[in-house]
């Protein structure tokens, strides 16, 4: 465990926690992409089934336990108790287009032809673009709520502080795991846009809007 | 051949 790492998954935490929140206290799911939190939701389920193969730290599986409980919570949320306040008619982003390239591209590249290790591929491939939807969905409305905007913002993060942890890990103990790292890199990509409306914009207090 | 990467991350 190095520093960038714990401030990574401690990004990724808060923006669960965020949206979590954000639902909970508005009573209103309104603006979030419930397609992006099914597949995230697929994404920590395929990834943390090694939870009854292999034990790293208590750590590792509270972490992992938090992260599948939550996010079933949010899919509660959104599909259930605020079904009524879901915004689908702005949520159509066609998840089969993300789902069939990470099964074909899990099955062409990866360590090992293992059960585990091909539903973790599946998972990195898929948790690179899970959020596509998501911005399909800002994109579309052309403007996202401050605290969504949050919510984005410490999600990118988590990813990008990961990067930084792996070039660490590279020095200081010959640690590379090339499918995690080009996935991140792309993950980290499809947030850039964002990344820079939220800085020029949000932080200065303004609404985040899509310029027209 | 590469090595399995350990799985010590979330």
């Amino acid at each position: 465990m190095n520093i960038f790492r714990l401030l990574g998954d401690i990004c990724h935490l808060v923006a669960i926690i965020v949206l979590l929140l954000k639902i909970w206290k508005t009573r209103s799911c309104a603006g979030i992409s419930g397609k992006s939190q099914i597949l995230f939701a697929l994404v920590y389920t395929t990834r943390y089934v090694d939870l009854f193969f292999t034990y790293v730290s208590l750590y590792n599986s509270v972490m992992k336990v938090i992260f599948l409980a939550s996010s079933y919570a949010t899919l509660y949320l959104i599909y259930v108790k605020f079904k009524a306040t879901y915004d689908f008619n702005h949520d159509t982003f066609r998840i089969e287009f993300l789902l069939i390239p990470c099964v074909i591209l899990s099955l062409l590249i990866t360590h090992d032809y293992s059960p585990v290790e091909l539903l973790w591929t599946f998972s990195i491939y898929l948790e690179a673009v899970a959020i596509l939807p998501q911005l399909f969905m800002v994109s579309k409305t052309g403007e996202a709520e401050t605290i969504t905007s949050h919510y984005l913002f410490a999600l990118g993060a988590y990813r990008a502080l990961y990067i930084v942890n792996w070039i660490y890990r590279y020095y200081t103990e010959s640690f590379i795991d090339g499918i995690a790292v080009v996935a991140g890199i792309i993950q980290t990509i499809l947030y850039a846009d964002f990344f820079y409306l939220y800085i020029t914009k949000v932080l200065k207090g303004k609404d985040f809007k899509l310029p027209a | 051949h590469e090595n399995k990467a350990p799985k010590d991350e979330l």
